[in-house]
């Protein structure tokens, strides 16, 4: 699964996901990313998630529109993807993957899995990593 | 207001061997995303341009590359959600189509469905002059390397993707 999510100089904020799905699925099968609120979903007025990871266990805590319900009870977009993914990994034994922003430009790039390859880019810095704590920079 | 883009490139078991590729393709399709950001495009040009880069790469389960369902095919899956309207568009278990993506932001823009599913996304994109693409196309060695490993019997496919917790 890919992903991605943005703010504009507008302040409008966007999310798009794509994925092959799970390896092996079934004929048919369709996971979490075409289902709104869970493979994505943003609102200017609280602010965007893509997210990536295993599809039944991020359908079942309807994982996008859950982090933007934690930032609209004031958590930060770090606290809120962490307080969702902790969740999915509690309340149903889920790993997964979450890029956020909120419409003022504050991201985060979280993940319950050992590796997620992420990347942002903001006032000219690239920020990018792969394992759990990993966060480098470079000038773009 | 900082314009900003963030993107990822799928959470899970990614082998040392293919790491370099993974952060180097999201970090390719990040700088695509900002420049469209920095010449003032709007947050849904540059989150369809950067994960369309993606589907483009074969490191990724998306588009080319992505990983193959039990018959050996590819079905995929893609959601666009516009923050301003609300607007979303989304395609499922769609075939032959490169990019995905585009067909989920045509479907919001072109049509007052949320999701099309299967042929029907397919016949959308007919009408809608999305070239279909071969099969082939869109398998890698990799992706067909891992779908015979996990026929195995005791293969566990989730466990093979997603790897362990962190």
């Amino acid at each position: 699964t890919v992903g991605a999510v943005a703010v504009d100089s507008e302040g409008n904020v966007a999310c798009a996901t794509s994925t092959g799905g799970m390896l092996n699925k079934m004929e048919g099968r369709v996971g979490d990313t075409p289902c709104i609120g869970c493979g994505g979903y943003a609102d200017n007025q609280v602010g965007a998630v893509s997210t990536t990871g295993h599809g039944e266990a991020i359908m079942k805590v309807v994982l996008a529109r859950l982090i933007l319900f934690h930032m609209e009870q004031g958590q930060s977009v770090e606290a809120a993807s962490d307080l969702a993914l902790a969740y999915m990994k509690s309340r149903v034994g889920g790993l997964g993957g979450v890029v956020t922003v909120d419409p003022q430009g504050q991201w985060a790039a979280r993940f319950s899995s050992l590796q997620m390859a992420w990347a942002a880019a903001q006032k000219d810095t690239l920020h990018y990593g792969l394992y759990t704590g990993e966060h480098f920079t470079q000038s773009i | 207001m900082f314009p900003v883009v963030v993107v990822h490139g799928g959470a899970g078991h990614i082998p040392k061997e293919r790491s370099e590729n993974s952060t180097s393709g999201v970090r390719s399709a990040t700088r695509a995303g900002y420049t469209i950001l920095q010449r003032g495009g709007s947050s849904m040009d540059a989150v369809v341009e950067a994960v369309t880069q993606l589907e483009n790469n074969p490191s990724f389960n998306a588009g080319c590359g992505s990983v193959l369902n039990i018959k050996g095919e590819v079905e995929m899956d893609a959601i666009v959600m516009d923050g301003k309207t609300l607007g979303s568009g989304a395609v499922s278990a769609v075939r032959n189509i490169a990019n995905p993506i585009q067909l989920a932001r045509l479907v919001m823009d072109k049509t007052g469905h949320a999701c099309l599913t299967a042929e029907g996304a397919n016949q959308f994109a007919r009408s809608m002059g999305v070239p279909e693409v071969p099969l082939e196309s869109l398998i890698t060695d990799y992706s067909r390397m891992r779908w015979k490993k996990n026929l195995a019997p005791d293969a566990n496919p989730v466990e093979c993707q997603m790897g362990k917790m962190g």
